[in-house]
């Protein structure tokens, strides 16, 4: 483990802690899409059966099942809180996710390391990532305005992103034979994903103006 | 040898 990585987990848990904290909060998940909070949830049990198979260490499995349980609650919260689910717009979040599922189903059934139940989940589980903020993205730039949390969340997210290519690139020169090119290249289109968001994230916090994305 | 991969990453 090295400080990229753990920096990279850190601020994985924080956009979900931000996430919860604004639900909370505000009674409200105006801004938040619940496709993309599905996926995630669908990404973590799918990438995480080998819960019981593969024991790396006290911290993976404390974090898996962090994520997994976070994951639920908040598409919990979305769908079953009586007065969060009042505040879910599905008119502006109609991105067709399931496409996205089917697709990364689908190249993972091509694409994998090994030709197993749990190899073929988790190529799945990569790809599915690194394209389930788009509903998110999409849904942000449909409504112009983000509020301040779910701004931060999805900045903490693509932070997440971008530390973990750190990590490899450190992992790479200090690993002998370190090669992962499922993880690593969907790593790397998950996080060009961010760009045009970052872009204008880094606008408004220079500008010290509310966050605004362009029709 | 051909080593067991584990994904050691979350």
């Amino acid at each position: 483990m090295n400080i990229f990585r753990l920096a990279g987990d850190m601020t994985h848990l924080l956009s979900i802690l931000v996430l919860l904290l604004k639900i909370y909060a505000t009674k409200s998940c105006s801004g938040v899409s619940r496709k993309t909070q599905e996926l995630y949830a669908i990404v973590f049990l799918a990438r995480y059966l080998d819960l019981f198979t593969d024991f790396i260490s006290v911290y993976n499995t404390f974090m898996k099942i962090v994520f997994i349980a976070s994951s639920l609650a908040i598409v919990w919260c979305i769908r079953v809180h009586p007065m969060v689910k009042r505040s879910y717009d599905k008119d502006l979040d109609t991105f067709r996710h399931y496409l996205l599922v089917a697709a990364s189903f689908l190249l993972a059934l091509f694409l994998h390391e090994k030709f197993t139940f749990l190899e073929i989940f988790w190529a799945f589980s990569i790809y599915l990532e690194a394209v389930a903020i788009l509903p998110q993205l999409v849904l942000l730039q449909r409504s112009g305005n983000v509020d301040n949390l779910t701004g931060q969340y999805v900045f903490f997210l693509g932070a997440y992103r971008g530390l973990y290519i750190l990590n490899w690139i450190y992992r790479y020169l200090t690993e002998p034979r370190f090669t992962r090119w499922i993880a690593c290249v969907s790593g790397v289109v998950q996080t060009a994903l961010y760009a045009d968001f970052f872009y204008y994230y880094f606008i408004s916090w220079k500008n010290n103006s509310k966050l605004k994305l362009p029709a | 040898v051909v080593e067991r991969k584990i994904h050691d990453e979350l």
